[in-house]
Parts: structure tokens; sequence; C-alpha cells
């Protein structure tokens, strides 16, 4: 190492800016612009694709290259946890969509017994996706439908069993011993099936999304986040910082609200919408 | 926390008799890093240590030995003085109904704020009518009935597929049953969904709404002033609503928001009870922000 900085401050305070902005994180960024400062350059190359480059390699380096994909194992459960209002009913519906056209056999179990009206909306998503519900009267146990639910797909052999939940801040510990029980229902009435529990995030979420992964994860573990509402403005960076701390993938990312706006999660295509 | 990075960097300051450019650039990175964390839009950030600099480099601030009490408390008072005065209320018109607009991001909170407004001006002997516009989401209108009925308070509901019609005739039914006041709830959608902001734009031209609040997650990051001039330049708000404060996040939208667009802090959402909507607290969300 010259030990001289080959980097104009100007640029270096914009791509900053670029990096902060993503919601990465102060922490990172810092160490990306720090690491970046003594870049030797070739004579004539481009140095704004060069540093973006390094940056690319420097993020993939933390999430990845490649899509994480759902487990292949049927019959698979698949819990849909997460924070108020971050699209879990919504991506219920979709990935109920995605198995049925995959010719799955689907079932959908409304288990927010809490909110207003919330099983009428994922009644009218599991008409779109065309597959079955379950459901249970207002303020059921939501453990308690897990367990029919479970029955039921033993009984009929669906092949996988999409659990919606009640949105929910992970700083509510009953909320959290509630999650744990209905976790501990899918053991007991399905032991040994496959589980994919998928943490929903908003891409808008800031740094608070790092003690929400964190809590969630300690709470009943997260196998996944889907990351929803990338067809914001937002660049979903938090899911890097998460993916350092806790070793989190993405692996499903919602870009709209139709039942066909679910994706898989691509490593490159999000880092390069991100330095954009 | 700030308050013991604080410690840590001035504690390294005890015995020197003066404060070196050196000293307070490290006290400043705390500030900044304080900043970021609690999601603080980067420009605000930005603007607001260089304002602190100069201060302290003008001996304002930093003019001795400082401990960190002294400056989380000048922080504090910095950032509670931005975020504006108590203004928690709605203001009504004298030609009833008052009409009352809530708009922003999908998921954010506003059915939910809707009817915990509606049940608050109801508290205050008003007459509300909550109308339901978003005509999109699956069962966003059963939701807004449900919670009208829990707290009985009408709601104004029509099978039809335009917004305007709907605002209007909710307007009529507004006047012929005494309502002093009428809450639009409308469906979530992006700043940068044209189609739908013109929806907005069109509905304030039709019906002109004397209240237009911006809700917003208080666990938003850095996209926060983005959406929020969107919204305010293309329809105008008046004030904006925070909602699920009674998580923890540390709320630095907050600070973005009402330093960016110069909107108050009517409101701000606590639980998912139709009870739990606070009266915003500068100095409690000042705290709050620096953690
Ligand atoms: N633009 C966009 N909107 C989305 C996306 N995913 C969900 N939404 C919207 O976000 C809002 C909330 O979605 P829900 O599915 O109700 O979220 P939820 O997590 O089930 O909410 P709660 O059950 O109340 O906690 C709805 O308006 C959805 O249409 C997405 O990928 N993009
Ligand atoms: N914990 C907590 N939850 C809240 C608060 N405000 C709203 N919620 C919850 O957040 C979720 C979304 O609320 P909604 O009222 O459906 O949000 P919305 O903005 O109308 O959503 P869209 O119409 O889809 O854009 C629901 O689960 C609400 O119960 C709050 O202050 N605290
Ligand atoms: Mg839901
Ligand atoms: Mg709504």
């Amino acid at each position: 190492i010259t030990g001289k900085e080959n980097v104009s401050e100007e640029l270096l305070s914009e791509l900053e800016e670029i990096l902060v902005r993503s919601d990465i994180g102060v922490h990172i960024s810092d160490r990306i612009i720090l690491d970046l400062k003594y870049t030797n350059f070739k004579p004539g190359e481009d140095r704004i694709l060069k540093i973006k480059e390094i940056i690319e390699k420097r993020i993939l380096g933390i999430i990845g290259e490649d899509n994480v994909p759902l487990s292949g194992s049927f019959p698979l459960v698949i819990l849909m946890i997460g924070v108020n209002g971050s699209g879990k009913t919504s991506t219920v519906g979709k990935l109920a969509f995605k198995y049925h056209k995959e010719n799955k056999k689907v079932l959908v179990a409304a288990c927010d017994t809490f909110r207003a009206a919330a099983v009428e909306q994922l009644e009218i998503w599991k008409t779109r996706a065309g597959v079955d519900i379950i459901k249970g009267k207002e303020g059921t146990d939501p453990a308690a439908l897990v367990y029919d639910a479970g029955k039921l797909v033993s009984e009929k052999g669906y092949q996988v069993l999409i659990i919606d939940t009640a949105g929910r801040l992970h700083n509510k510990s009953n909320l959290m011993e509630e999650l744990k029980k209905i976790k501990r229902t899918v053991g007991k009435v399905l032991p040994g099936i496959s589980l994919e529990i998928l943490l929903v995030m908003d891409a808008t979420c800031g740094q608070n999304g790092i003690q929400q992964a964190k809590l969630f994860k300690e709470a009943i573990g997260v196998t996944g986040i889907v990351l929803t509402k990338l067809d914001g403005t937002s660049k979903g960076g938090i899911a890097v910082s998460i993916k350092e701390s806790l070793g989190v993938p993405v692996k499903l990312i919602g870009l709209g609200e139709g039942v066909e706006d679910l994706e898989d999660f691509s490593p490159g295509d999000f880092v390069r919408a991100l330095l954009e | 926390n700030l308050s013991n990075r604080l410690q840590d960097v001035t504690r390294k300051l005890l015995g020197q008799n003066k404060l070196s450019e050196k000293n307070i650039e490290d006290v400043l990175r705390e500030i900044r890093v304080a900043f970021l964390e609690a999601d603080v839009d980067y420009k605000v950030t930005k603007d607001f240590v260089d304002a602190i600099k100069v201060k302290a480099l003008g001996q304002e601030v930093l003019v001795s030995v400082t401990p960190a009490q002294l400056v989380m408390k000048y922080v504090a008072d910095e950032i509670t003085h931005l975020l504006g005065d108590n203004i928690s209320r709605i203001k009504f018109s004298d030609n009833a109904p008052t009409i009352i607009m809530m708009a922003g991001l999908q998921g954010t909170g506003k059915t939910t704020t809707t009817a915990k407004l509606a049940l608050h001006l109801t508290k205050e002997g008003h007459r509300p009518l909550m109308v339901g516009l978003d005509i999109y989401r699956p069962a966003a209108q059963e939701q807004l009935k449900v919670l009208g009925a829990s707290c009985n308070i009408p709601v104004y509901l029509e099978d039809s597929k335009n917004c305007l019609n709907i605002a209007k005739n909710s307007l009529k039914y507004a006047r012929e049953n005494n309502c002093d006041c009428v809450l639009l709830d409308t469906a979530g959608r992006l700043h940068i969904d044209e189609e739908m902001m013109n929806e907005l734009k069109e509905l304030k031209s039709g019906i002109s709404p004397h209240e237009i609040l911006l809700v917003v997650d208080s666990m938003t990051g850095q996209q926060a002033v983005a959406v929020a001039k969107e919204f305010n330049s293309l329809l105008g708000i008046d004030g904006v609503i925070l909602t699920k404060l009674d998580g923890d996040a540390r709320g630095g939208a907050a600070l973005s928001l009402r330093t960016v667009v110069q909107r108050p802090i009517k409101f701000v959402g606590v639980g998912e009870k139709l009870e739990d909507l606070d009266s915003f607290y500068p100095d409690r969300m000042a705290s709050r922000i620096i953690g």
C-alpha cells in the first residue's frame, strides 16, 4: 500500500451519499469508502467504472452472488412473519399463485385472526391464486388454526401449506411468544416437515430492520427474507447489513401489488440497482 | 448509544485546556453516526453536523472541555427546536363539513389511523364520517367498515370505480346526516406512480380538502424525504402522522420530514387499537432519535 490517496474527495463523497441513501447503513458505507481511498488505477482506466466494480464486488461478497431458492422438498410449510403492513398477506397470495402454476396442491391458512378484515383480504387473494383456504372465527387462537391446517394437509395431501400471520412488532414479547407457539404447533402436527420461515420486510425500512430481523430470528429462526415494495424508490440496502450481521439471505422480492409481482432475488440485479 | 460514545470521546479531552479542531471532529463524527443510525436523512445530517461545527469553532458550544451531557443536551435541544411545536390538532373550517384526506405509501397505517383520528375527534365533540376511497386493495372497504362498527362511527362506502364521485356523494351524505367532518381513507400508492398520484390530484381539485395528512411509518429509512417531497409538491400536505412508534425504531424520519418539507407532525400512532393515537411531543421525539 503506497498510502497515496488516489480518489478525489468529491467522488468519494458522492459514493458515500449513494451508499448511505440505499439504507446499507453508515458502518458498511464508511468501510467501503475507506477502502476505496487507496484504489490503484491503471493509466487510462475508467475510474468511475472501476470503483463501481469494486463496490459491487464488496457487496456481493456480503450477500453472495447466487440466488438462494426456497426449499425444493415437498410437502412444504411456509410461515409468513413480519411487522405490521410489510406485505405478508399479499406475499402469501403471490406465493400461492406461483406454486399453483407449478401444479402443486396449495392450502393457505388465514392465521391473522386479529386484524379487521384480514381473513376477507386473504380470501380474495386465494381466489386470485386459485387455491384452497382454511380459516377460523375471529379471535381464534392462531396456533389452534395451524393445528387444524396441519391435519388437513395430512388428510388431503396438500403439497404446500402457506401460513399468514398477523403483523407484529418485534419488541412485543407476548406477540413473539404467540409466534413461538405457532412454530411449535407446526412441529407437533406435521413432525419433520420441510419448513421455510420467511420474514417479510418492507424495502423502505431503515436501520430498525436489523433489530427486526435479529429478534424474529432469535424467537423462531428465519430461513429467508422477502423484500417487498422494491418497485418503489427504496433500494432495500438494509438487507446487506442483515446478511452481514445475521447471515439471513433475501430469497424473494415483491415488485408490485399484483398476483404475479413476486420474483426470485437476484444479487447481481439488486447490487446494480443499488448503485444507480 | 450517543451518550456513551460521547462520554468515551470527551473523556480523552480531560486535562486539555483548549479544544483542537481534531477534538471537535471526534465529537461530530459520533453525532453523524448516531443520526444516520437513527435514519435521519443524509443531507439533513450533514447540514446539522456542519452547523454544530461552525458553532463549536465559533466557541459557542464547546467553549471549554464540555462533558458529554452538555453536548447531548445541546443536540437534543437543537432537534427539539427543529421539530417544531406541538400542533396536535385539526383546524376545523367554518363551512362544514371539514374534509380531511389521508395519503401515503402502502402499509403505513392510513386506514387504521383514519379510524383512530375519527375516534379522537368524536371524543372532542365532533361528528365524523369516514369514507372508503381505497377501491383497489382486497377487503379495504370491509376493513374500514369493521373499524367504524367497532367504535360506532359511520362509514360511507360505495361500489364504484370513481373515487371523486364517491367523495362527492359522501359530502352530500355528511351534510344530510349532520356530520361536521369527513375523513377520506385513500389507497396506498407509490410517489412515483403517476396515475395514482393523479388520482389524488383530481380528488384534491374536485373536493378541496381542508387538511391533507401524510401517514408515514416511523421505521422509514432514507427515502422518507423523497417520498414526502413528492407528495408535497404534487398535492401539498398540511401535516404528517408518524405511525408504529410503539416499535423501537428511532424515527429519524421525523426530523428529516420536519426540516425538509416543513410541515408539522400532528399525531403519532402508538399501537393497533383505535385509542392508540397520541399528540406529538417534540422533546420526547428528540431524545428517541438520539437514542
Ligand atoms: N408497491 C407494492 N406494494 C405492495 C407490495 N407488497 C405488498 N404491497 C402493498 O402493501 C400493503 C400492505 O400489504 P399487506 O399484504 O396487507 O401487508 P401485511 O404485512 O399482511 O399487513 P398486516 O397484516 O396488516 O401486518 C398493501 O397495500 C399491498 O398491496 C409490493 O411488493 N409492492
Ligand atoms: N403496532 C402498530 N401497528 C399499527 C399502527 N398503525 C397501524 N398499524 C398496523 O399496521 C398495519 C397496516 O395498517 P393499515 O391501516 O392497513 O395501513 P394502510 O396504510 O391503510 O395500508 P394500505 O391501505 O394497504 O396502504 C395493520 O396491521 C395495522 O394494525 C401503530 O401505530 N402501531
Ligand atoms: Mg396481513
Ligand atoms: Mg388502507
